[in-house]
């Protein structure tokens, strides 16, 4: 009971007792709490319970989606889309089709990015290119010509160097770039 | 067979489900149709339904194709269920009947189906059940359940909704991993789901903080009764590491649930695991201020924090035993008779298994031992605000010598597991930190020990050390304490013999 | 000491722990538009 049943903590194997200091004198607990989303520095104390993907970080693959609520003047919102007085209805591709062109850049970046492999990506997809965007395969954003300046073709006529707007998912705006564009690289 | 017919209408079901949305007329067409046709006419029918339902559900999961969409029968399940807690006629039964049913029938084919594969047995559906029933309760519960136009049905649901989760936690503590190892990892996952753990903390008036408390208490149990000094399980070391993301998550979120149950938390963790015991001892309230606990000039009766007593959720008192009217008596009026009765309520008549550092098995009753120590620092807290801080800050006074006593004739291990049990009450700013943080000090310095004071303060250096060695958190109050022994000039703690004798300890004390 | 079924028992529930996909929110009925549909490759596959 005295310290000296300290010393194999403090050092490997001492005594001929062996501990498992992960579970005993503990590890660094960092790597953990940063794992959990909590700053452990900043006394702002978020609630990470709410968003809590899994007990091992192994096990924790993908985002969950938390409690949320969308309160019922969300939805069923009549006149808008064209739709009259009646709210828009979202089930039947034909139809959608149509409403989808009336939806602004943003929405359709939105739609794109959020529902991967589904059939609204698909149609944002071709909406887009509809408008003169084009998806750039490397760097998974979308591009358009700058309209105030026109692009110089390469000798090869693979690509063209001009100044063009991408939209930048992560800062969620457009921005403006001189760029040379492979042909290739774009769908 | 009844069954079969009841299997082609749960069938029914999951094709309409999903290609309706829940709340569409032809799926509340459906369900009344199950009602007045007879397939949920009563309790019966709804055991025969609901088993053949799972059985169907669990084996079309089994048969599944793995990318496929293998949850879909058994999320259609849940929805159904959650559906009918909202439609069924509760004039007869009432829905916390109703829900306790449904999670007897599940219990059923979920042990039955444990028993038949033991270790085939495939934890997945039953765990995804429970974790669907969550959602589709959270889905529907949203804003005090405004989804539910029916102001009665929804008043209803508003005053089910704590009764929804203490049953469910009481049918999780079925499930629990001593009784049922081969759905433990299922059990943990349910135990923190987003879901479940965040709504168990919150509800109003800690409604279901003593359910909570039994699944924390169950799963370090487990842990507990599985952990050796050295061959422990490789499983039951992923089980630590779980149960260590999801405490700290609780000490962030929600840390007063350990600060108030600290000490029952603490009977059921393995003495070895020491940064989980620090990890729930260094909890504190989110609206206390941390002093800097290295501070030289930090005295802890000018804190404001130190006259306020801990709140505690779990009251050992009920864990004195037999000791609770000897230990009150000697409170109010000392005697050595009073102490004896203590003392010699506190050794075990048999030997008990422990996983500690340095030992390995105990004759004392360390639960004991902490409901007493946790007992006599809230009464002594309570004796401060009636009378004055000098009836306990006071070596003459009964909750003083009650330690000492035990101290004085108790073996060198009941003198350890009381050293520890005040230790345990070293924590952030409060009264009862306070008052311990005397009582040690004053434990450390006593000179009526006589030939056992080394022995004392070995013991006393040795179980604040080890709570310092450890990777962080520190306690607060540890950390005070220790700076306050290694501060004092009366004795400086390197010439102390017991310290001399071990040089890996003499170097850390001469570094700190 | 576990017993030798326990271990097994034990370590078939890790083989099979449930992970956050397990654990999502159950989506049963979709709208046709956010039905899966097979996108090109080089379109981003995580929201």
């Amino acid at each position: 009971y005295g310290l000296r049943a300290l010393v194999p903590l403090i050092r490997r194997g001492e005594m001929g007792v062996e501990y498992d200091h992960s579970t005993t004198i503990g590890i660094d607990l960092s790597s953990v709490l940063h794992s959990l989303g909590i700053d452990s520095e900043s006394n702002r104390r978020s609630r990470v319970l709410d968003t809590f993907q899994s007990p091992w970080v192994e096990t924790s693959r993908c985002e969950v989606e938390p409690r949320f609520f969308v309160p019922d003047s969300f939805c069923n919102i009549p006149n808008v889309l064209q739709s009259g007085p009646q709210p828009p209805t979202f089930n039947s591709v034909q139809q959608d089709h149509a409403k989808v062109a009336l939806f602004q850049d943003e929405a359709l970046f939105y739609l794109f990015y959020k529902h991967p492999g589904t059939v609204i990506q698909e149609l944002t997809y071709l909406e887009l290119r509809k408008r003169n965007w084009r998806y750039h395969k490397t760097l998974k954003v979308w591009l358009t010509k700058d309209p105030l300046m026109e692009p110089i073709v390469a000798q090869d006529g693979a690509s063209e160097r001009g100044s063009y707007v991408f939209f930048d998912p992560q800062r969620w705006e457009k921005c403006q770039r001189d760029f040379v564009l492979f042909y290739s690289a774009i769908m | 067979t009844k069954a079969e017919k009841t299997a082609l209408v749960f069938t029914e079901w999951v094709k309409l489900i999903q290609r309706l949305d829940g709340d569409d007329e032809t799926v509340l067409e459906f369900i009344r149709q199950m009602i007045e046709k007879g397939v949920l006419q009563d309790s019966n029918g709804f055991i025969c339904f609901m088993k053949s339902a799972l059985e169907l559900s669990v084996n079309s999961f089994k048969e599944s194709d793995p990318t496929s969409e293998v949850f879909i029968a058994i999320d259609s399940l849940s929805k159904l269920l959650i559906k009918l807690i909202c439609l069924l006629d509760f004039k007869q039964s009432s829905r916390e009947e109703f829900l306790s049913l449904m999670f007897s029938v599940v219990t059923l084919v979920f042990s039955e189906d444990q028993g038949r594969n033991d270790t085939s047995f495939n934890e997945r559906p039953y765990f995804r059940l429970f974790s669907s029933l969550l959602c589709d309760w959270e889905a529907l519960r949203g804003h005090k359940f405004v989804k539910i136009k029916d102001p009665a049905c929804r008043k209803e649901l508003v005053n089910f909704d704590e009764s929804f989760y203490n049953i469910f936690a009481s049918f999780l503590h079925v499930y629990q991993p001593i009784a049922f190892p081969g759905f433990a990892f299922a059990w943990i996952t349910l135990l923190s789901h987003r879901m479940f753990l965040p709504r168990m903390l919150r509800l109003p008036n800690k409604a279901g903080w003593s359910k909570l408390l039994l699944l924390f208490t169950d799963l370090l149990n487990f842990m507990a009764h599985y952990t050796k000094r050295t061959e422990t399980h490789d499983a039951v070391t992923v089980v630590y590491k779980g149960a260590l993301r999801v405490i700290l998550a609780v000490s962030n979120d929600v840390p007063e649930f350990l600060v108030e149950n600290h000490y029952e938390l603490l009977n059921n963790i393995p003495p070895i695991y020491m940064q989980l015991r620090n990890i729930i001892l260094s909890s504190a309230p989110t609206k206390v201020v941390i002093p800097d606990p290295y501070d030289p000039n930090i005295e802890l009766h000018d804190i404001e924090a130190c006259q306020v007593p801990a709140a505690i959720f779990y009251d050992p008192v009920q864990d004195l035993k037999g000791l609770k009217k000897p230990v009150d008596n000697y409170l109010r009026i000392p005697s050595s008779s009073l102490m004896r009765t203590i003392l010699s309520g506190l050794f075990r008549t048999e030997l008990e298994l422990d996983t500690g550092i340095g030992y390995e098995t105990t004759n004392v009753d360390v639960k004991l031992i902490n409901a007493i120590t946790l007992h006599v620092g809230i009464e002594a807290a309570l004796e401060k605000d009636r009378t004055s801080a000098n009836a306990i800050f006071n070596t003459k006074s009964s909750y003083f010598t009650l330690f000492k006593g035990l101290i004085t004739e108790g073996s060198t291990e009941l003198k350890f597991h009381v050293i520890q049990a005040i230790a345990n009450q070293l924590r952030y700013p409060n009264a009862h930190t306070l008052w311990f943080n005397y009582v040690i000090k004053n434990l450390f310095y006593s000179d009526e020990f006589e030939e056992q004071q080394h022995d004392v303060q070995e013991i006393i250096i040795r179980t604040v050390l080890e709570r310092i060695i450890t990777n962080k958190p520190h306690c607060w109050g540890i950390v005070v304490t220790f700076v306050d022994i290694l501060k004092s000039d009366s004795s400086s703690l390197a010439d102390l013999s017991f310290i001399k004798d071990v040089p890996e300890i003499e170097l850390i004390i001469k570094n700190l | 000491k576990m017993p030798p079924d326990m271990v097994s028992q034990l370590e078939s529930s890790l083989l099979n722990c449930p992970d956050s996909l397990d654990a999502d929110t159950p989506k049963l009925y979709q709208a046709p538009l956010s039905l899966p549909h097979p996108t090109s490759i080089f379109f981003p596959n995580e929201p």
